[in-house]
């Protein structure tokens, strides 16, 4: 098999680059089809996929030559690898437009899925190219794969994430170009009918992203290589957040739950997004009335099931046992362990569970608020379980565990919405009626750090950060902290500043 | 508070596999379909002002250059945007491309013959071939070749 | 305090999309229209 194989790649990339084979080679193509099944390749679906894999092979064999020959301009190194590279894509894109009849969708899908390469090595130029070219080439204007096109995108998801970054560092920058290239973007989030799913499918692939930049970025460590990788990441973001906002807001609770605690500014990102068809009130504006804005009672669309991922499930009903009769209230002592992994410092809690816990405690209020046909304000969301249980946990948890329960409250303060509003309300109920500075101490701090970042800054948290220092109710600057230190009281002062 | 946690071996690795990859960062073209010409290779110059030229998606961006310009475009950015933009600039300036000939042809002044099939008279057309604007007398512009 | 994410070479302000002529990650400069694709009449293909 080796060898036919090696002359019929030989002799479909000579076939391909014939001025007579036509622009899609399809005249070259239905001459050497019959090549192939002579030498019976195309007996079964077992030695297509041999097939495919032998000349993947053969190909990144070529490559490693053209790449490893001294000398040679890159542009010439290109070239060669190309030559051979986009023939054999399109031999793949061939043999899957011809493979069955039109209608069969199985046998084509099957078949994309087994021409995939099984390993990654080192060099991601052939792997790189036989991607992006392929899929290229499957999404250009053809009605048979029309037909199947959220199919094929499913493909090509999965094998990414099976390629994702943590499983293939080689291969790290290649991937990253590939979810970004224009056609992948395009195809995946801008035009696919099956917009839920194919949204689903890229937020997956960005979580791999966040999960293997995690944990280099969470202790800053920045090689070189690491900085390139976070600001593509950054360009990335940043055309998602100008084009579709809509999926960061989506997505945006899946997204902080792998973000780093301390990678603030790609948070603020995030939760800076807003739908496009919202025009949001410039949160400068004096005396803003929040609770008076339109959207300000709709609920955000959270695409996680964030209440599922409170495990074990005996917590959930605990809680929500609790929820409900605000008993028994040793729940409220024991939550505290119960979210806490271990006491090695710095890697304490849960935070997965914790953010869990928070949102779906708060989704549970918001609810019970507008059961009562009320909106979220200092008198509604006061004396509640929901409010024992947030209170609890200010006062409970050490100093790690109030960042992280502060930080999974701010990370909802997003564009005007039911979340945002009554979140803000409850960490300015807190402030007002912690029963030590260090809380409000914490909520400021928890605040000003993602202030302080280079923007964007959502929404959200500049209107709750403008109430907490206006407002006379907090009397904010009367605080010891915010004159512990004289460049404490000036950052304050220009934060102050710039917000009012 | 959360401070920095050690990377295990797996992430040290990765890193190592990253850095490498590094070395080894995807060209521009490396996503594009092969060009004949002009391939989009970065190539070492002076750091020129890289600001960002005025939106060259802008199809008036097109309307405002030569003719000239826009057939170096239409030849040498085969299967691009760029091509296509160049195309319809070429348009709206009357040029009228014949399929056949694979050239860009403009009246000269107004045919003499005018039928359902074809038109009659004198063009000024672009030979790419030459590079150059020329006359064509008596020539007949068969509709069935007007793109 | 992270990066001043106006100076990664995308025109935030600008109306159409940026993927669109997104050309790499790596890159701090938009796609020219001679760098991207375009599905053009058969008869174009002039080489």
């Amino acid at each position: 098999l080796h060898e036919k194989t090696e002359y019929l790649l030989r002799e479909w990339v000579g076939l391909y680059h014939q001025p007579a084979a036509g622009r899609d080679s399809s005249k070259a193509f239905s001459s050497f089809v019959n090549h192939m099944s002579l030498h019976g390749i195309l007996k079964t679906d077992e030695l297509i996929t041999r097939f495919f894999r032998l000349c993947t092979e053969m190909c990144v064999d070529l490559c490693y030559r053209a790449l490893n020959e001294p000398n040679q301009s890159s542009t010439r190194v290109r070239f060669q690898c190309f030559h051979t590279l986009d023939a054999f894509v399109r031999l793949i894109v061939l043999l899957l437009k011809h493979s069955g009849d039109s209608t069969n969708t199985v046998t084509k899908v099957n078949l994309l899925n087994k021409a995939y390469i099984r390993h990654i090595e080192f060099h991601q130029l052939p792997y790189h190219r036989i991607f992006i070219m392929l899929f290229i080439e499957l999404n250009a204007p053809e009605v048979i794969f029309d037909a199947i096109n959220l199919q094929i995108l499913q493909a090509f998801s999965n094998i990414l994430h099976v390629l994702r970054p943590s499983k293939a560092p080689g291969f790290a920058f290649a991937w990253l170009e590939i979810i970004s290239h224009r056609v992948f973007i395009g195809r995946m989030l801008a035009v696919s009918e099956n917009q839920k799913q194919a949204w689903g499918m890229y937020a997956q692939l960005i979580v791999d992203l966040f999960n293997f930049l995690a944990p280099f970025l969470r202790n800053a460590d920045m090689p070189k290589p690491t900085q390139l990788l976070y600001k593509g990441t950054m360009r990335v973001l940043l055309v998602l957040l100008h084009d579709f906002p809509e999926l960061l807001c989506d997505y945006h609770y899946t997204f902080c739950d792998v973000i780093p605690s301390n990678c603030i500014q790609i948070r603020n990102l995030i939760l800076s997004a807003f739908p496009r068809s919202m025009r949001l009130p410039d949160p400068f504006t004096p005396n803003l009335k929040v609770e008076h804005l339109p959207d300000i009672n709709t609920p955000p669309r959270v695409m996680t099931n964030f209440a599922a991922l409170i495990q074990p499930v005996q917590l959930r009903k605990d809680l929500d046992s609790y929820l409900k009769t605000r008993s028994p209230v040793t729940f409220l002592s024991d939550l505290r362990s119960r979210l806490q992994l271990s006491n090695t410092p710095g890697m304490k809690y849960n935070i997965p569970l914790l953010n869990s816990v928070v949102l779906h405690v708060g989704s549970q209020a918001i609810a019970h608020i507008q059961s009562k046909c009320q909106t979220p304000s200092t008198s509604a969301i006061a004396h509640s379980s929901h409010m024992d249980i947030f209170q609890n946990l200010a006062v409970d948890l050490d100093t790690e565990g109030r960042y992280l329960f502060l930080n999974a409250m701010v990370n909802q303060l997003r564009y005007p919405n039911s979340h945002t509003h009554y979140f803000s309300c409850t960490l300015l109920y807190l402030f007002a009626e912690a029963n030590t500075e260090a809380i409000q101490e914490q909520i400021t701090r928890v605040l000003l750090e993602r202030l302080i970042v280079n923007r964007p800054h959502p929404w959200g948290l500049l209107v709750t950060f403008i109430e907490l220092i206006k407002s006379p109710l907090y009397k904010f600057w009367t605080h010891d902290f915010v004159h512990c230190a004289p460049e404490i009281e000036k950052l304050l002062e220009s934060v102050a500043r710039s917000c009012i | 508070p959360l401070g920095p946690v050690p990377l295990t071996p797996e992430h040290e690795f990765q890193l190592a596999m990253l850095e490498r990859a590094s070395r080894r960062m995807p060209m521009l073209n490396d996503s594009e379909k092969f060009r004949e010409y002009l391939p989009n290779n970065s190539c070492p110059t002076k750091l020129y002002p890289q600001q960002l030229i005025p939106p060259l998606q802008a199809p008036d961006f097109f309307s405002k250059l030569e003719p000239e310009t826009l057939f170096f475009v239409f030849y040498f950015m085969e299967g691009t945007k760029a091509q296509y933009l160049a195309a319809k600039a070429l348009k709206l300036k009357s040029w009228r491309f014949h399929t056949k000939y694979l050239m860009w042809f403009q009246r000269h002044e107004e045919p003499r013959a005018i039928t359902e099939e074809f038109e009659q008279g004198t063009y000024i057309f672009f030979d790419y071939e030459r590079w150059g604007q020329r006359k064509k007398e008596n020539f007949k512009f068969e509709y069935k070749y007007l793109e | 305090p992270g990066i001043d994410l106006t100076t990664l070479g995308l025109n935030l302000n600008q109306s159409d999309t940026l993927y669109t002529s997104f050309q790499s990650p790596w890159s701090e400069l938009p796609c020219k229209p001679q760098d991207i694709d375009y599905h053009v009449p058969n008869e174009y293909l002039t080489n």
